[in-house]
């Protein structure tokens, strides 16, 4: 397995739950 | 007469004044009232009350009500500024305006801390941080180590957290942040640049006598 590289923060911001933009689709 | 209404209609309840609102945000009125017509659909999705709810909020995430999830329940959080459960349409448009392309950075750094101050304690803290971690895994279906998740913990306050009290806080997320610019690009949402176009039946709608651009 590769070594995790980014940082908490990068990950967390990979959620769905904060991607927004999803709000604009119909 | 024109193409537009020439009278002024009485706005919905929680409907707040679309002239007064653009004027308090970095949206036109026009774009406030796009901005209504996409309120509109989200809040009658479950319970047509003029207000988002909970469900209605993750509905229009996900597209799945039954999908609870601790990001959009924080988010929810930070919509619902009255704390109320329910956001109103002058909420959800001075939100949305955190998140416009034109905000200030200050904006968009100042709402990521509160993002992520789940507990509210003007700190984010380890444990907060490790507790998303753990969501956001059990969201992906991807699988860590417990041993992985610390190690990233610690590569991560190394970093953010400056002065090493295991907690960052407002100064030191504000330093992390212009560091890695990237960790902001959640608070940007390119599509409020186009809101007019992707929601022109605002125009049918409109409250106001003529369209301001």
């Amino acid at each position: 397995s590769q070594p995790v590289t980014m940082n908490a923060f990068e990950l967390i911001s990979k959620s769905q739950g904060l991607n927004l933009s999803s709000l604009f689709e119909k | 007469m024109g193409c537009f209404h020439s009278t002024v209609r009485k706005p919905a309840p929680g409907h707040e004044n679309p002239i007064i609102l653009a004027s308090q945000t970095a949206f036109s009125v026009s774009e406030v009232e796009a901005l209504f017509e996409l309120f509109k659909s989200i809040s009658s999705s479950v319970i047509d009350d003029g207000l988002i709810n909970k469900e209605e909020f993750q509905l229009a995430l996900f597209k799945n009500r039954k999908k609870e999830n601790l990001f959009a329940n924080r988010i929810f959080d930070l919509f619902d500024v009255k704390h109320r459960g329910v956001i109103d349409f002058g909420d959800f448009v001075r939100a949305m305006n955190v998140f416009h392309p034109n905000a200030p950075q200050e904006d968009k750094i100042s709402f990521s801390f509160k993002l992520y101050d789940m507990d509210g304690t003007g700190f984010i803290e380890r444990h907060e941080v490790k507790q998303m971690l753990i969501a956001l895994l059990c969201e992906s279906e991807l699988k860590l180590a417990d041993e992985t998740i610390e190690t990233i913990l610690d590569k991560t306050f190394l970093e953010a957290d400056v002065d090493q009290d295991g907690k960052i806080d407002k100064s030191e997320w504000h330093n992390f942040v212009t560091q890695n610019p990237s960790l902001l690009k959640i608070m940007t949402l390119p599509y409020l640049r186009d809101i007019t176009t992707t929601f022109p039946s605002f125009v049918f709608n409109s409250e106001v006598e003529e369209i301001a651009t």
